[in-house]
């Protein structure tokens, strides 16, 4: 057996099947139940079904790119797969919507697969187990169709219990032992003990086995499906609280953002006062009027990195746009104190955006009156953006800026004919709300965009992702998910940013070239190091 | 038998064993090339979890495992053995 490294941090697991709405859901319900159950007898494990998105193991039909970075095949091969322990999608177990599953066990594979064995197999992963060699065991990769019900090969079953130890023995007047059956091969019996409720059975048999004695197993089996349907009026219960409690979250949430809509109405109500109050103020300040950019006839032929039409392909409000400067609504950020929303190279320079703020680096360093409003250089973004997810400088060396579901192509200061244009038109999910970070791999001088746990490539040719893509970011060895930026620097090297910290990538080795993040501001922002700040150098 | 082999070509081979972590899946992104030994090394390693024998070529009995259904999560990390000078794909050295 492997222990992949991960494991719960709690033995009380609640699931939930995400597809309730499916054909064969309360089979499919019958089944996981069925197979948590193994591990819950060969551990001290316990699980719960709920109907919640909260619930840590979340088991989901669904066909091929399915936004995990792990595409299904369609039928055959690949079954099913399931995430180690963790937060988010940690634990989820997903199976091949497009295999033909055979929900009753049964040993006739004609029928179809057995959905007990692999649903056993995927929540071994979703509870820290990796794939074992011994072909016999239930974690063993290839899908064998092996009557599971109750007893566990021994490989797993040790597994299982060195991550969560085994179930406690309630020992009552009866103590079972391990008996050698008398057939040719000598094999262990392994216990099948029901702790939750002890023996009750007329004989008073020292070594009883609850389902050894056919009379009393009738018996027990007619107790056993009424505590099942009881379980399941109570589970029935459990569901109704939830999505009592769902519908009150919903009306909290309606609530809240009706507020919100109120503050941003009165929000912009002062704005609107406030630029009246300018407006009949003579102008004090000496304003920064932008040269005139004579916009280059070739613009519009120049390729840009996506679907070029010559119209603009979305019906966006023509923005009118006033010399005027403008009060930044929010303060500026502490450059040795912040994390970078967006980082990039635009003509041999070093620009770090943060909010509505950016700072420009050049060769002698950080230049000064910045930081300064990014509207002051790219007017044309939209006034009430609140940050920049993404900048780099794309093959055309246009600078392309990604805020929210659009992006904004510049040549140079001028926004290009067409933009903006939302996310889709590069070939990325609808779904998708933002990127995190855009930059050209100085290994391969192509361009990748991140967002969350994934992560694209953008074909040069078609401006678009891609087909085999998004995958994992876990290919960026180190770097982890949900990144604020990354860049090519000058000097070739690919650097990724999270919060105050940033990696240097090591292409050689496909990973990260020093585990622990190094202080962004010390090497980026050129901050002094303060007095309770480690040198990383010499760490 | 002859067929089982044909149908599988070498880069099948080569991506189910990027897919199910015999080889880095790093290859994906750079297209890394990978010598001749260590194909042999990595196909040893699918032959030998396999329970299957180890001969390091794409035979018949191989080119039947790989089309068997299976689960997706790789057969973990195996020490990627490759030498010094290649990539070093884990702190931990072949068992």
């Amino acid at each position: 057996y492997v222990l992949q490294g991960a494991k719960w941090d709690k033995t009380d697991l609640t699931w939930s099947l995400v597809n309730q709405s499916m054909a064969d859901a309360d089979k499919i319900r019958t089944m996981v139940s069925r197979a948590l159950r193994v591990w819950e007898t060969n551990s001290k494990l316990t699980f719960r079904e709920v109907y919640s998105d909260q619930a840590d193991i979340q088991v989901l039909f669904a066909r091929r790119d399915h936004g995990d970075g792990y595409k299904f095949d369609g039928p055959g091969q690949v079954l099913a797969h399931a995430f180690y322990p963790g937060v988010g999608r940690g634990g989820d177990a997903h199976f091949d919507a497009e295999e033909t599953w055979e929900f009753d066990a049964s040993n006739d594979d004609s029928r179809g697969t057995n959905f007990l064995n692999v649903a056993l197999h995927e929540l071994g992963h979703s509870l820290g187990l990796g794939h074992s060699s011994d072909s016999n065991a239930v974690m063993f990769p290839w899908y064998q169709n092996n009557e599971v019900d109750g007893k566990l090969p021994d490989d797993d079953r040790i597994g299982i219990q060195e991550l969560y130890g085994a179930k406690e023995k309630v020992w009552g007047p009866y103590r079972p032992v391990t008996t050698t059956s008398t057939t040719t091969t000598t094999t262990m019996r392994t216990l099948t003990y029901y702790p939750q409720q002890r023996p009750t059975y007329p004989n008073h048999y020292p070594n009883y086995y609850p389902n050894y004695y056919p009379r009393e197993r009738d018996r027990e089996r007619e107790r056993e499906q009424e505590r099942e349907r009881e379980r399941e009026r109570e589970r029935e219960r459990e569901r109704e609280r939830e999505r009592e409690r769902e519908r009150e979250r919903q009306r909290k949430r309606q609530h809240e953002e009706r507020e919100r809509e109120r503050e941003r109405e009165r929000e912009r109500q002062r704005d609107r006062e406030r630029e009246r109050e300018r407006n009949r103020e003579p102008l004090t300040t000496t304003s920064t009027t932008r040269a005139p950019t004579t916009r280059s006839t070739t613009a519009a032929t120049r390729r840009t990195p996506a679907t070029h039409p010559t119209h603009r392909p979305y019906n966006y409000p023509t923005v009118h746009r006033h010399n005027k400067p403008h009060k930044p609504r929010k303060p500026k950020p502490d450059n040795c104190m912040t994390s970078y929303d967006a980082i990039s190279m635009i003509r041999r320079e070093l620009f770090i955006f943060r909010g509505q703020f950016l700072w420009r680096i050049g060769a002698k360093g950080l230049y000064n009156g910045y930081p300064t409003e990014t509207r002051r250089h790219w007017a044309a973004l939209p006034e009430d953006f609140n940050k920049v997810d993404a900048v780099y400088e794309n093959q055309q060396r246009q600078i392309v800026f990604f805020i929210g579901r659009q992006y904004y192509v510049f040549d140079s200061v001028t926004l290009a004919p067409g933009y903006p244009q939302p996310l889709t038109s590069l070939g990325l999910p609808p779904t998708l709300t933002h990127v995190d970070a855009a930059f050209v791999w100085g290994y391969n001088n192509r361009t990748y965009l991140t967002s969350g746990t994934l992560y694209w490539r953008i074909d040069d040719n078609t401006g678009k992702v891609e087909l085999d893509y998004p995958r994992d970011m876990s290919f960026w060895a180190g770097v982890g998910y949900n990144i604020d930026a990354a860049f090519q620097y000058t000097n070739g090297k690919t650097y990724f940013f999270k919060n105050l910290g940033y990696w240097e990538f090591n292409d050689a080795l496909i990973k990260v070239a020093h585990a622990r993040p190094k202080l962004s501001s010390r090497r980026w922002m050129q901050c002094a190091r303060s007095v309770n700040d480690v040198d990383e150098e010499q760490r | 038998r002859s067929n089982e082999r044909s149908s599988v070509s070498e880069d099948m081979m080569y991506n189910y064993l990027m897919q199910f972590d015999y080889l880095p899946k790093s290859d994906l992104e750079t297209g890394a090339l990978r010598t001749e030994e260590q194909l042999i090394d990595a196909i040893s390693k699918l032959q030998e979890f396999g329970n299957i024998p180890v001969t390091g070529k794409i035979d018949s009995a191989t080119a039947k495992l790989i089309q068997l259904p299976r689960c997706g999560v790789g057969d973990n990390k195996h020490a990627y053995n490759f030498s010094p000078d290649n990539l070093d794909h884990g702190p931990r050295k072949r068992r």
